[in-house]
């Protein structure tokens, strides 16, 4: 039986409904911060010749972030950063895009039509 | 190569839609519809009350810029600026799911359309716990209006939710960025006065206390001096706040404040009224058996309304009527007009830059307790008066000259309409 103690339902926890991932490794942060436009120009994967200058990508991406959220700026994964990534927030970003970066794939089929209006 | 070339011409001609500094103006238009889609109302809250919230929240943006917000539950969709649903995980034809519950609870697109993620747990203002869907909400109009993520404390632009405060309201920063965008907000007044009253502290001491009004038709604001702003909520009917004055409004508001008077008036058309401080209404009849509304030339004769405006000079103890180009000025202790009366306002109110004054017919004439001087508005700009102090320093400055006239929303802020179908939220 759903039981209901609150007049408004907040006690009531959906268990049917999906949670978002946690952000636990730096894998995912690396999502989170190409998602929100901390990282430019490059997905987690990237293309894979230039493993130092990803890492180098992510650590001022983390950095960045840490300091527009007021955190200690450590270039670390560290537990404030991972708390601040798990917060609810809004889905719009925080940097700028490059739009036609961000819709237009670097590798992938010609044509690259989703650039186009 | 051709194509590389042919975004980089794009990316160049169109405005970048990105998230500069201060954001966009996204939309030309002053008064923008809105629409809670059908197809996308939330399962958590009654839908009454995801539209209520939905309409403060645009309200509150309306407060505090030019635009102005109507719900529109008709129209075809395309003609609706701002539309917004809920869903969840793949979600109205969008192309970025939503992730469930935690993290990213809603987000928006510069062309108008706002999603709430409905895996959150959005609950109505003041509810203590979940997110307030009120300030997403205000979060994601911003968006939509053109304003970026704003990463200072008091923002609501600020991309992380911060768990709800009581009294949340649209801050100081945000009120410059959408006004960075949209501009400030301009309009002419009926009048604007203090209204002083005076108070019982616990302490059974009497102390006067006043607040500023700015009246415009049948609205008004009150507007707080000291945090440069008007009162949050506003504005208001007059019906609301002032019982038993004209609904449509008024032209002129005097307080006689001398030694032996302390009389509040109201005028309108050919008419006055007196008003109750104490108990904050019209007397229908006054202590002194006079029944109100009365015809103005019979309370103030040698007087004939409408006037355009009034105020009270405590200096001489004169009111002064404010018609066209002429100025009454009317002694208020022996209840005449004072000799050599009507004058023209340019001779009473000498401009003191040749050419800058506004010639009569001025919407407000203002003594205000804050500055201690007069100011007479006309449309959107407003004239002060040289005050003693003003004169003492430079001597060549005329007896109640008009200073260089200013914008009014330069010295008083946020003074902004709504849209009639919210003013009663």
């Amino acid at each position: 039986e759903k039981l209901y103690h609150r007049r408004d339902r907040s006690d009531v926890q959906h268990f049917d409904s999906h949670q978002a991932q946690i952000i636990t490794d730096e894998h995912a942060a690396e999502l989170f911060l190409s998602r929100y436009g901390f990282i430019k120009n490059s997905g987690p994967d990237g293309d894979g010749d230039d493993p130092e200058g990803a890492s180098q990508a992510f650590i001022s991406a983390l950095e960045e972030f840490q300091r527009v959220s007021g955190l200690p700026v450590t270039g670390q994964f560290d537990e404030a950063t991972k708390e601040a990534m798990n917060k609810p927030r809004c889905g719009v970003p925080d940097k700028e895009m490059d739009w036609n970066a961000a819709t237009e794939p670097e590798s992938g089929p010609s044509g690259g039509s989703t650039s186009a209006r | 190569r051709r194509k590389r070339h042919l975004a980089g011409l794009m990316s160049k001609t169109r405005p970048r839609r990105g998230l500069s500094e201060h954001g966009y103006m996204a939309f030309s238009k002053k008064l923008l519809k809105w629409r809670l889609i059908g197809e996308g109302y939330s399962s958590q809250l009654a839908v009454e009350e995801q539209r209520y919230i939905f309409r403060l929240a645009f309200r509150m943006w309306s407060e505090v810029s030019p635009l102005e917000f109507v719900e529109d539950t008709r129209s075809p969709l395309e003609d609706v600026e701002i539309r917004l649903g809920f869903g969840t995980g793949k979600h109205l034809g969008c192309n970025q799911r939503f992730d469930g519950t935690g993290q990213e609870f809603a987000h928006a697109w510069f062309l108008g359309d706002i999603h709430f993620d409905d895996d959150e747990h959005f609950t109505a203002p003041n509810a203590g716990s979940g997110i307030s869907l009120l300030k997403v909400a205000v979060h994601e109009i911003g968006h939509v209006l053109g304003l970026p993520h704003i990463y200072r404390e008091g923002s609501i632009m600020q991309p992380s939710y911060l768990p709800q405060e009581s009294g949340f309201e649209v801050g100081w920063m945000d009120r410059k960025a959408i006004q960075r965008l949209y501009g400030g907000c301009k309009g002419r007044f009926s009048t604007v006065f203090d209204w002083i009253r005076k108070e019982r502290t616990p302490y059974g001491e009497v102390v006067i206390r006043f607040n500023t009004y700015f009246m415009r038709d049948s609205w008004y604001w009150l507007y707080e001096n000291r945090n440069n702003r008007t009162r949050y909520g506003d504005p208001v009917t007059l019906q609301a706040g002032w019982h038993g004055l004209p609904r449509e409004g008024v032209d002129a508001h005097v307080h006689v404040w001398s030694r032996t008077k302390d009389i509040v008036y109201f005028f309108k058309g050919t008419q006055f009224w007196r008003y109750d401080s104490e108990k904050d209404r019209v007397f229908g009849q006054d202590p002194e058996g006079h029944r109100y509304p009365r015809p103005i030339s019979e309370g103030f004769p040698g007087v004939i309304g409408p006037v355009d405006t009034a105020f009270y000079d405590r200096r001489d103890s004169h009111i002064y009527f404010f018609k066209n180009s002429l100025v009454f000025a009317f002694n208020a202790e022996a209840n005449r007009l004072a000799r050599g009366f009507p004058k023209n306002i340019r001779d009473l109110f000498p401009a003191v830059e040749r050419g800058d004054h506004p010639n009569g017919n001025i919407d407000a004439a203002y003594f205000s307790y804050t500055h201690s001087t007069v100011f007479l508005l006309k449309g959107t700009r407003f004239w002060r008066v040289v005050n003693s102090r003003q004169r003492r320093r430079r001597l060549s400055l005329p007896r109640n000259g008009l200073l260089p006239h200013k914008e009014v929303e330069e010295q008083w802020f946020d003074i902004c309409n709504v849209h009639p179908t919210a003013l009663k939220l």
